[in-house]
């Protein structure tokens, strides 16, 4: 009977874990379909204008974003060498990465809330190996929830 | 009971290093999709970093209501970004240990 | 005084380390801050 409640201790634990790892790997497919979307859609621009953007009107990968209000002040110190910034906000602010840019640009389909079409879900299989297509489809329909 | 529940640990732990395999798997590829050094060795991959890039408008289109203060902060890897709270407002420090940081605002049109 | 340090810098990291930061900041009383602050209006410091 102890060893029987040592196994299902252990169980649970690594139903835990393997819960953890699930969700971990759905993020880091999200990334990935959204990345090759973003990819995939630039060069359609490209290709369709014939040239790529202004240089200073693009923002390349890696980066984050820090948005406040219009109406709120911001006190920035700069080292010389740009190294170190200090930023004192008098408001609320919000930072996000740019993952979360690209899905809130819908890049990555709505899979990450199970909201995705028919057509929109061939697409993304495509952006992704066979092994890890199941999981896109399990996504599409709503895995993450 | 005990017999059942061994042979339901064997398949958690098939299931755990399948899991494993696949994350290692997608974060190596994520990482040579979006890695600096890698791009510049291989051509093809240099096509695809070079247009993993999002535009103003994209970002502006993202923030709600759009007409807020957007800053963007492209920082080398390892930057430290720390967040404190003070009595008064708010403190974002960031220190860069392998280059400059650049910071600027999206503009608004 | 809650403080959070993460690194930045590399892509697709695990987008919810700033979810904590947005929470700390969200659930701020700012109207308290402000007023621990002696009530004056924001000092017209620099924009930036």
């Amino acid at each position: 009977a102890q060893e029987c409640r040592e196994l299902e201790t252990e169980r649970l634990r690594r139903l835990e874990r393997i819960k953890q790892k699930q969700a971990q790997l759905q993020e880091l497919i999200l990334q990935q379909i959204a990345f090759k979307n973003l990819v995939q859609r630039n060069r359609q621009l490209e290709e369709k204008n014939n040239r790529p953007p202004p240089p200073n009107t693009i923002i390349h990968l890696p980066f984050i974003i820090v948005n406040t209000s219009k109406n709120t002040i911001i006190d920035c110190s700069i080292s010389n060498d740009k190294f170190e910034y200090l930023f004192n906000f008098d408001n609320l602010f919000e930072i996000h990465d740019d993952v979360e840019v690209l899905k809130r640009m819908g890049l990555a389909f709505g899979l990450e809330s199970g909201r995705c079409t028919q057509e929109q879900l061939k697409i993304a299989r495509s952006f992704v190996p066979k092994a890890l297509q199941p999981y896109v489809t399990e996504m599409a329909q709503g895995a993450i929830n | 009971r005990f017999q059942e529940l061994q042979r339901e640990l064997a398949e958690l732990t098939d299931t755990e290093e399948k899991l494993d395999e696949l994350i290692n798997k997608s974060s190596l590829q994520l990482r040579l999709l979006t890695e600096d050094t890698h791009n510049k060795k291989y051509p093809s991959s240099l096509i695809v970093f070079k247009l993993g890039y999002v535009r103003c408008q994209d970002l502006r289109d993202t923030v709600d209501p759009p007409d807020q203060i957007v800053m963007v902060i492209r920082a080398p890897p390892e930057t430290q970004m720390q967040v404190t709270e003070p009595t008064e407002g708010y403190q974002i420090s960031l220190k860069s240990s392998r280059g400059p940081i650049d910071v600027f605002l999206c503009p608004e049109d | 005084r809650s403080r959070i340090l993460i690194s930045i810098g590399e892509s697709f990291g695990s987008s919810d380390k700033f979810q904590k930061i947005n929470q700390m900041v969200s659930s701020t009383d700012w109207s308290l801050k402000r007023s621990l602050d002696g009530g004056s209006a924001p000092k017209p410091l620099k924009r930036l």
